[in-house]
């Protein structure tokens, strides 16, 4: 059964695109991935170099009923990886689904009928606990939560996992924290220490092994449209990311 | 009369709150400034070692009309600046106010009362363009832009002003661009100098002449409850905010 893991944190720039991108990236080079762009920045598409042409459906009309997911998927230049893609429409989402009966199951229904097609699926979540991070996480068999190694991301992490909690009890009783991973760590600093420290100590057990570097090879990649790994498969990054990767294998999300 | 800056950015992590942080302890050091916070994951309130417990008004109260702007107002332990607290309750505000009248005026109206108490009101936005970060646009006489010295923070500048456009035409006419403000810049990375340059000639008029650099004394002072001026006035990180604060009196946004 396809599995589907939704990145989320409200927390801003804590590297929840790069990380669905890169690990997508990696995974789709040993298989078949989908990522989905549920921001209305929509970085992960262009992070991949894809655009959507004004009038062209994307995640926004499939999310109100307007396209069907199958309709919109657009193949990335790398291998194995297709992504749903998102476009600044999205920031209306909100208004338009919240007094909808099956509001926040939209993404949930919509991804139903093309799971098979995939090996995985990915979600990027919007910096927000709104309805579009509701919809991912009511999709979603698990969460990966990406958190920066600094001070006011730590201070974060109870709201997201508030809302993990909500939906358990609620919309999505089967909801698994795959982990949280420590992002952006600078070995040059106490506080990257000290953060990651604190994450192990209040999530012993889902805590990702790998830690990802600062590296300004992630923060290059986009500006070519490609992920770390079509751009620099051989920097620390990369293979932090790949060990991570190996990790969510290692935990039963792959096929 | 005294005016209101909204620092804005629906990019995530671009320093939003450390802007804010900074600028409103500065300019407070020489006169009465008023810190208000409009995100949820209330971090401009954090910063500064303030903490709303469960019950208590704060911003989200005033914006549904149960409480009055003063009622909620806490003094900071820095000289000159009182800061109106966010909560986690805030982000249901969406959801209160989107079929209201006024729904996007809320915070305008609740800021009249208290403005002459003030020589400057500074305004903290979530990572978002929805109705917190529309009330901050619609009470603000200008917006400051922070923009992570990074590929992806610069090509979500165009959404930015965008709304900017959107509110000039509709709810604010008399909205200014303060200015776009580089932050975490690292001299030693080719990117940071070409995301500066390429902000530099989008925004020639409207570019800070300071840059924020890159500083691990900002991402440590709010663990210890302090504006990087509290914690570590003569760092870069501070001086760089001094000459963003003289700035802003240049353009004339102070009393
Ligand atoms: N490990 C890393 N080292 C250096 N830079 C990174 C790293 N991870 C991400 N970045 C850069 O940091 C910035 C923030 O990362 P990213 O955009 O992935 O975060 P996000 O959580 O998706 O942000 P948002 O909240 O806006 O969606 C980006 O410019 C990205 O290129
Ligand atoms: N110039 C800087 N140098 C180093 N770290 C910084 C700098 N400015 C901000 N930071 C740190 O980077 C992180 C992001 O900054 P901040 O939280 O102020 O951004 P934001 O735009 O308010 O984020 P959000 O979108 O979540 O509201 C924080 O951990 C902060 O301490
Ligand atoms: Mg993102
Ligand atoms: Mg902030």
């Amino acid at each position: 059964m396809t599995r589907t893991v939704a990145v989320a944190n409200q927390k801003g720039g804590v590297g929840k695109t790069t990380t669905a991108v890169s690990l997508a990236a990696h995974l789709g080079a040993a298989g078949r991935v989908l990522l989905v762009d549920m921001d209305p920045q929509a970085n992960a598409t262009s992070s991949l170099g894809l655009h959507v042409a004004d009038g062209t459906p994307s995640v926004y009309e499939v999310l109100i009923g307007r396209a069907a997911m199958e309709s919109v998927l657009i193949r990335s230049g790398e291998p194995g990886l297709t992504v749903a893609p998102a476009s600044q429409a999205l920031a209306g989402a909100q208004v338009d689904l919240v007094d909808t009966a099956d509001g926040d199951l939209r993404l949930r229904n919509a991804l139903q009928p093309v799971l098979g097609l995939f090996d995985l699926v990915i979600i990027d979540c919007p910096p927000a606990v709104g309805v579009l991070t509701v919809n991912a996480l009511a999709a979603a068999d698990a969460v990966l939560v990406p958190v920066q190694c600094e001070y006011l991301a730590l201070e974060g992490l109870g709201q997201i996992m508030q809302l993990v909690e909500a939906m358990r009890c609620g919309l999505n009783p089967r909801l698994d924290l795959l982990g949280v991973l420590p992002t952006m760590f600078d070995s040059r600093t106490n506080l990257s220490t000290q953060v990651v420290d604190e994450i192990r100590h209040y999530f012993p057990n889902e805590t990702f092994e790998s830690v990802v570097p600062r590296s300004v090879r992630l923060s290059e990649a986009p500006s070519f449209g490609k992920s770390i790994v079509a751009y620099d498969a051989h920097s620390r990054a990369a293979e932090a990311y790949a060990q991570v990767a190996q990790e969510i294998i290692a935990r039963g999300y792959w096929r």
